[in-house]
């Protein structure tokens, strides 16, 4: 699976996903990556994608999850993303990537690894697969 | 409101033992593709053409398991999914089942500007790519020898294997026996990162 999101310079945020699934799937299997607010979502606060085992990422609605606990419980990017990994995936092993209308970019995963990168505005970058 | 940013992943779940060359690979791809990202933001792109952009290049790119490079089904066949989503009031398009469209998230753009609805799937959504005149090439444009292989190992271990890959060079799932980490109930090393 692969995925992108984005904060433009005008606050607007925009996520997209994209994959094959899993090897060996049964014909017809749909994962979480086109399922909007599991796989995918952005809103006016948050753009997020996600990665890993689709059946955790559903039953989690992973990805409105990120948006969902920003707005209600007023947790910043970066506590949303870690909150959501934490306690949203039911043991499954998953990964995502975020970012926020303040510009702000997170990742956050419970497995192995993630091959991941990410850039702001003001010069930050980074690429990274490890912890 | 603060300045753009841009994040990009290739998949989680990542065997620790994958060769240097292959990590190195991966952030090579990465890096890219983040690149083209930062250039199209500093264009004032809007952040939906953006995220567009730069999945479409990690599609056509085989390395990740997306487009090109995508995992098989039971079958040996590519069935690849997609979805987009622009924050501003909401909007987003998803695919399912697709296996002749090149780019599977230009579809799932094309569903969200220009249909009434929200996601296609199988016959439907390959109609409306004949219908939208996008790109489509043969199912072997996205099958590699490298998944032709773990589609094989996958049903030698009669398993669905996440989005994952086996790194190349263990034939066999008992290689990786020793690793203390289990996924599925499987040593980690019969996973490969995407």
């Amino acid at each position: 699976t692969v995925g992108c999101v984005v904060v433009d310079s005008q606050g607007r945020c925009a996520a997209a996903t994209s994959t094959g699934g899993l090897m060996n799937k049964m014909t017809g299997r749909i994962g979480d990556s086109p399922l909007i607010g599991a796989g995918t979502y952005a809103c006016d606060l948050c753009g997020v994608s996600c990665t890993g085992e689709g059946e955790a990422i559903i039953r989690g609605t992973l990805a409105r999850e990120v948006a969902a606990v920003m707005e209600y419980k007023g947790l910043g990017l970066q506590d949303a993303v870690d909150f959501v990994i934490k306690n949203r995936l039911d043991e499954g092993k998953a990964g995502l990537i975020a970012v926020s209308n303040k510009g702000e970019v997170a990742c956050g995963f419970n497995c192995c690894g993630m091959f991941r990168g990410s850039a702001t505005e003001d010069g930050f970058m980074e690429v990274g697969i490890w912890d | 409101m603060g300045g753009w940013a841009i994040a990009v992943h290739g998949g989680a779940g990542v065997d620790p033992n994958l060769p240097l060359e292959r990590q190195e690979q991966a952030k090579q791809l990465l890096t890219r593709c983040l690149n083209l990202g930062i250039s199209a933001l500093r264009s004032d792109l809007p952040a939906i053409d953006v995220v567009e952009l730069v999945v479409k290049e990690l599609e056509t790119d085989p390395f990740f398991n997306s487009g090109r490079g995508s995992a098989l089904n039971e079958n040996g066949r590519v069935e690849m999914e997609a979805s987009i989503m622009d924050g501003p009031k909401r909007r987003c398009g998803a695919v399912s089942g697709l296996s002749t469209v090149k780019n599977p998230i230009s579809l799932a753009r094309l569903v969200m500007d220009k249909s009434p609805h929200s996601y296609l799937a199988f016959s439907g959504a390959e109609s409306f790519a004949r219908q939208q005149g996008v790109e489509l090439v043969d199912n072997d444009y996205f099958i590699t020898e490298e998944n032709v292989g773990m589609l094989k190992l996958a049903k030698e271990a009669n398993t669905i294997l996440f989005d994952y890959r086996i790194p190349l060079g263990m034939e066999t799932c008992a290689a990786g026996v020793d690793s203390p980490i289990q996924m599925n109930g499987l040593p980690i090393s019969v996973y490969a990162p995407e």
